[in-house]
This record gives C-alpha cells, structure tokens and sequence, in this order.
C-alpha cells in the first residue's frame, strides 16, 4: 500500500544542514497496524508528515497505493488527503473559531456529504469519543484531552483508508486513552491502514508490528501481537 | 503554604451554568510534591490555574503563603506570578518570534537578572534539559516533546518556591520523561514544592501524596511514597 525507498528529509538552519531522516526504507502492507516508537526530536512527525503528504521529502521515492506522490499535481494530493488519509495531529491543530460540532463536520464538507447525513455522522463519532456533552462548545472551552478527542473524530469521520494518528492518546487518562484505542482497533478489523506514533509502551503493543525511529534511522522491532 | 477552602468554579455557556470544581478542599504544605490525578475534562487545569493566580475561583477562598489571593492587586499578583511560582503549561504557550534561548530567559529579563547570569542560568537549564543543540531554533522548528521540555526550562529556571506541572512528560519518551522526574526530585530535595498534574500513573507514584479529581470534588489517594 504504501513504500518509501531511500526517504531523507533535512533542513537548513543558518549554514548547517540538519539531516532529519538519514536514508529511510519503509514499507507498510493494506490493513497493517503498525505502531511507530522513538526519542522525542528522533523524527517521528516529521516521518508522518510525508506519509500523510503534508510535507515532501528532501529526497527518496514515496510509492501511495502504486502511485509515485513525486509525480502528482496539487489537485491529485488534495484529493488524497481529504478522501484517502485521516490525520490526527500532535497539536491537534482544531479550527477555534468554528465549534466542536463544526470542526468534525469539515471534512464531510469537503467530501459534498448531505447535510443530514453529514449531521448525523458527526454526532455518532463525538459520541463515541465521549464528547456529547460538548458540541456547542468552541476549542478554548474544551479541557487538552477534550481537544485531542475532537482531533481523532475529526480524523476518522470520513472513515479514511489509511489512518495517521500521531501520540493520539497523549493528553488523555488511562480510560479514555483504552476507548480510543478500542475505536482504532474497530476500525482496523473494517480493514484500514493504521500509522500511530506513541510514546506509551502499552499503547504501541495494541499493533501488530511495531518499528522505531533513532536518530533519523527505521528499525523494525519485536511487535507483541505480530 | 497554599490552602482552599471550598473552591467553586463554575463558566456560563449559553443559558446553563458548568459546574467545574464543586467545592473543594485543597491544602498543601511547603515542600510536599503532590500529583493530581483524574479523568480527562474533570477539572485538573481549572484547578492548576486558580492555585497559579491565572484564573479566580467563582467562589470560595484560597490562601497562598498566609495572605488571602481574592484581596490582592494585580501588581501583587504578577509579583507572585513571576516571584514565587513556576508553571509548565499544558499546550506549553511558548512565544513564537523568540527562540529557545530567548524564551527561557525571559522569565529572568522580568526578575532584572544581570545579562551574563542570566545567560548562563539559561544555557545550563537548557543543557539539563537536553536541547543545548536546539538553542537558537523557533518553536515551529521543534518537535512536541521538544516544546514541551522549553516549557519545562522556562518554568524552572527562576527557581520558584511552587512549581505547577500540567501533564510536563505528556509528550515525552519514557528515557526523557524520567529525566524530568529526576529534574523535578531534584528541586524538591531543593525545598521547593511541587504540584503535578499527569495521567501516567508511573510517573505520578515519584509523588509523596496522590489527590484525584472526580466531577469537580477532590479525593486523597494512596501514595507510594508518603
Ligand atoms: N522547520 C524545521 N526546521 C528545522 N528543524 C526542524 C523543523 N521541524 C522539525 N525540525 C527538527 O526535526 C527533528 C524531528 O522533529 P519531529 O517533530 O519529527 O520529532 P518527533 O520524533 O515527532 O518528536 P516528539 O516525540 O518530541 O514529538 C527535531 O529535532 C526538530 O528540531
Ligand atoms: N472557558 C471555558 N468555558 C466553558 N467551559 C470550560 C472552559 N474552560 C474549560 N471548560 C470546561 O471545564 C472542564 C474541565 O477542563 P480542564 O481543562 O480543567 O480539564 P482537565 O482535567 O485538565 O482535562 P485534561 O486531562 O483533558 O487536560 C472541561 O469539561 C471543559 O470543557
Ligand atoms: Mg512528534
Ligand atoms: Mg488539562
């Protein structure tokens, strides 16, 4: 489904060259559950910003579904981001002025869905996130775990082919962070792609194949459920 | 050193009235490290913020160091802001336009800190915190755990009688998480007290006292280390 070959990403800072991904090979099958681990600063956002085309690598070939993401036009990346790929950011990056019910709404916007059908969509995710009693509410109002919650309904709302989700239970307590892990689970026997970044041990053991990040360098790693 | 006495606080949204905190009971003693525990939304940074003088109760009184916070100006209160209390933010609230350095010095630019000192107080927070090859980097330039630990630099480096921690580690590997509990022990050891909010239970048990917030009402847990 997705292959990347000899992927490095570097940045220039002043006169140095900081090399963030040194030379990655990557390979991630259809409906894999791959959890991806790693020191804070190692390049796991980075590394997820390209899968999701967010970002384009420094150098390196990234294969999405046989298609060479080098090669395509803004139009054809749009098109990817909005229908095939679910992206829950770190910083969750929420729309203030628009209200929780709103914000998991858009990409349904995007996607032309009627507005009852969108509606409804919309309520049953914020539901099962926990977050009914919320909906009105605007992004400032909501506690750091309630703004997680309405980034991972936002992402899952167009029940995207490949979900990136990044520390997506990091704010969250341990029995919010299990529900949410139990949503990621459902959707993986509907047969997704699942890319989570996570610092929490217990968290990555869900997946069926874990791998690392150090020093801008992939190893893959003893993954419990493999 | 710090006491509440039937703490109240409550948002208007709408037409109805949140209660957040019900009506606690908090006291802390000089130089206890306390974690606070409890589910996602249940009031914890609410809380945090009110102990900061960042936020006023709607009711109730709250006592720091003998002197009653409802009856103080504001010049007082940005004494004890700047003075007395460190605070790790929960979304971190770094300054965009300055780079690490100049964000974790700033606090000491408030307190008249002579340049060379504070400089140098900067440069070795900064190392402790392992981004001395991050200095001259802009938030948007830094990874989330990265953020998190300027946050953490910034917080500590006047060194404050009271340091409030809201989820410090929330972005951190386990290697860098435990290397800010040893940070946060080390102040203790200090005679510094310490109030930390977490939702990891390995990290909260480094306390002497556990208190959980449930639905606004504050409980006494069980501590490890009492
Ligand atoms: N725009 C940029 N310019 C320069 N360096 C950058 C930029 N963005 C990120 N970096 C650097 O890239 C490195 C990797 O960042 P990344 O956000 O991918 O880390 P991460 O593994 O996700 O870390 P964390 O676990 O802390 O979230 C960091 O050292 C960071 O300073
Ligand atoms: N400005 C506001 N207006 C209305 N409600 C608010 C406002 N700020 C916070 N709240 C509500 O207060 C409640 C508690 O928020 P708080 O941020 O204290 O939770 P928390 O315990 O820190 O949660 P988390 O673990 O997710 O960070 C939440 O339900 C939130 O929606
Ligand atoms: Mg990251
Ligand atoms: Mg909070």
């Amino acid at each position: 489904l997705l292959e990347m070959r000899d992927i490095v990403k570097s940045y220039q800072v002043g006169d140095e060259e900081q090399i963030i991904l040194d030379h990655i090979d990557f390979t991630v099958d259809e409906n894999q559950f791959v959890s991806v681990l790693g020191p804070s600063g190692s390049g796991k956002s980075t590394l997820m910003n390209i899968i999701g085309c967010l970002d384009m690598a420094t150098g390196g070939e990234y294969c999405l579904a046989g298609q060479l993401i080098e090669d395509m036009d803004q139009t054809e990346l749009a098109r990817i981001r909005n229908k095939e790929i679910g992206f829950v950011f770190q910083s969750f990056q929420l729309l203030n002025r628009l209200s929780v019910l709103e914000n998991v709404e858009l990409p349904l916007i995007y996607a032309h869905t009627p507005t009852h059908e969108r509606r409804q969509k919309a309520l049953e995710i914020i539901d099962r996130v926990g977050l009914s009693h919320r909906i009105d509410y605007f992004p400032n109002q909501l506690s750091g775990g309630q703004q997680q919650r309405v980034a991972i309904a936002r992402a899952v709302i167009t029940q995207p082919s490949i979900l990136l989700a990044d520390e997506p239970t990091g704010a969250l307590d341990q029995a919010t962070g299990r529900a949410v892990l139990d949503l990621f689970k459902e959707l993986h026997r509907e047969g997704r792609t699942i890319i989570m970044i996570t610092h929490d041990a217990s968290i990555a053991s869900a997946a069926q194949r874990i791998v690392k990040l150090l020093d801008g360098r992939l190893y893959e790693g003893e993954a419990a459920n493999a």
